[in-house]
């Protein structure tokens, strides 16, 4: 219940820009929420210095206001209800349309925690008051509790699912109130608290991580936000000296392999009926990668399994030419922080280039094996899916 | 794509000279590198509060 307060400098904001200017990326500030009025109102005068100078610099960026809004009050001791912070968006919607580049900027929101009851009772307060004002729904998910988390939780298909239920009560909200509005996890990863040392930073997060993009693309999760890139904590994608996790080389893999249109993909196994330990996705292949053609599909699985699986793909795609891309441990470890894609320690050539990655030619009918805890991509070439032509 | 995307694709040609032309000084990453690890334990350290 005490604020410190922190400056913000100039500088910052630029080097903040450039570097997700420079990377490609958009950047989307979270202002602060915190700061009231004597009603509870949201006081903006510090945001307009902000958005008043980013103008001035004709930075193209968008905007979040406040963070877990649900715990507020557990934080910092004040509680805002959903409906005064869907006012206080329609305020920040307001300032932003006074300025000529950010009053079509996207707003989102309200990046509330794990929806347990009083937080799906705030969103719907929320979407309800200020819904039309943002332009996609933002949540946070988290699987387990960092410091309580341990080696089976990463492979329990059952703490997978959990997922699942939870972005069903999120969309049954969000369809309730604002149906149609686009829904992100705005930060996520597997571990809350700054995550699980030993386990969010080593090959065995890749479990949650890529059971975490497949299942959200497949129940209509438009963006995923990965908590972090880099930072405090076990979650980042690099470590503190910039080195690649086993989790960055296996979102590259997916960026590069896997394409944003989902395909409906299950796994029928006789042996695992009740706890299935194989998952499968399939989407259609990333239509920017040179190496395939529109019609292609990639299929991603993971193998929770002590036993390796053969995977045998439908008649319609077994004819077919197959790139195979086996991830396993580079030391042979779950905890290992390097990566071995067929094989091959994936490692950056140099500061600034990243290493081919090339996939493995499969002849038509060959079989698939994934190996026990592995992770395996498939690009079933000149398929001509008719959903993705 | 994104509205978002589509905006930072289509300038992405131009920007890419741009930040090639652009160095952070090798003083201002020092400096963040030194601060970096005390940094860290701060925020654990309320991240855990």
């Amino acid at each position: 219940k005490k604020y410190k307060n922190s400056t913000i400098t100039k500088e910052t904001i630029d080097l903040l820009y450039r570097f997700a200017n420079c990377s490609g990326l958009h950047l989307i500030f979270g202002l602060n929420a915190l700061l009231r009025n004597v009603h509870d109102q949201w006081n903006s005068s510090n945001a307009k210095l902000l958005i008043d100078y980013c103008a001035s610099r004709k930075y193209n960026m968008s905007w979040e206001l406040g963070n877990e809004p649900n715990s507020f009050k557990k934080k910092s001791g004040l509680y805002i209800n959903g409906f005064q912070l869907g006012k206080d968006f329609l305020s920040l919607h307001k300032l932003l349309s006074t300025y000529l580049r950010y009053k079509n900027s996207g707003v989102y929101g309200p990046d509330i925690g794990q929806p347990k009851k009083p937080s799906q009772k705030m969103l719907t307060s929320f979407l309800k008051e200020g819904g039309k004002v943002i332009n996609s729904v933002t949540w946070h998910h988290y699987y387990v509790d960092g410091r309580t988390a341990s080696k089976r939780d990463f492979l329990n298909p059952h703490i997978l699912d959990s997922l699942a239920s939870e972005i069903k009560t999120v969309f049954q909200i969000v369809n309730q109130t604002v149906p149609g509005k686009l829904v992100w996890l705005g930060e996520t990863s597997s571990a809350y608290g700054g995550g699980c040392p030993g386990l969010s930073d080593t090959y065995i997060d890749g479990f949650m991580w890529l059971d975490k993009l497949g299942m959200s693309a497949k129940l209509g999760i438009d963006v995923v936000m990965r908590q972090a890139l880099f930072g405090a904590g076990s979650y980042n994608l690099v470590d503190s000296d910039f080195e690649p996790l086993p989790d960055y080389w296996l979102s590259l893999l997916f960026k590069k392999l896997v394409g944003s249109v989902v395909l409906n993909a299950s796994f029928k196994n006789s042996k695992d009926l009740y706890e299935p330990k194989i998952r499968v996705y399939a989407h259609c292949t990333n239509a920017d990668n040179l190496k395939y053609r529109t019609g292609d599909v990639s299929v991603f699985a993971m193998n929770l399994s002590n036993h390796t699986q053969q995977i045998q793909l439908p008649s319609s795609l077994s004819g077919k030419f197959i790139d195979e891309y086996l991830l396993l441990p580079g030391d042979g470890r779950l905890f290992s922080k390097t990566v071995l894609l067929n094989g091959e320690v994936l490692r950056m050539v140099d500061d600034k280039t990243l290493p081919s990655l090339d996939g493995k030619e499969k002849a038509p009918g060959s079989p698939l094996a994934l190996p026990s805890l592995s992770f395996g991509f498939y690009v079933v070439k000149d398929a001509k899916a008719s959903a993705c032509l | 794509a994104s509205e978002e995307e589509n905006i930072f694709w289509e300038k992405s040609t131009n920007q890419a000279k741009k930040c090639e032309e652009y160095k952070v000084p090798l003083s201002v990453q020092h400096k963040l590198q030194s601060q970096w690890p005390i940094q860290e334990q701060i925020i654990l350290k309320e991240e855990f509060l």
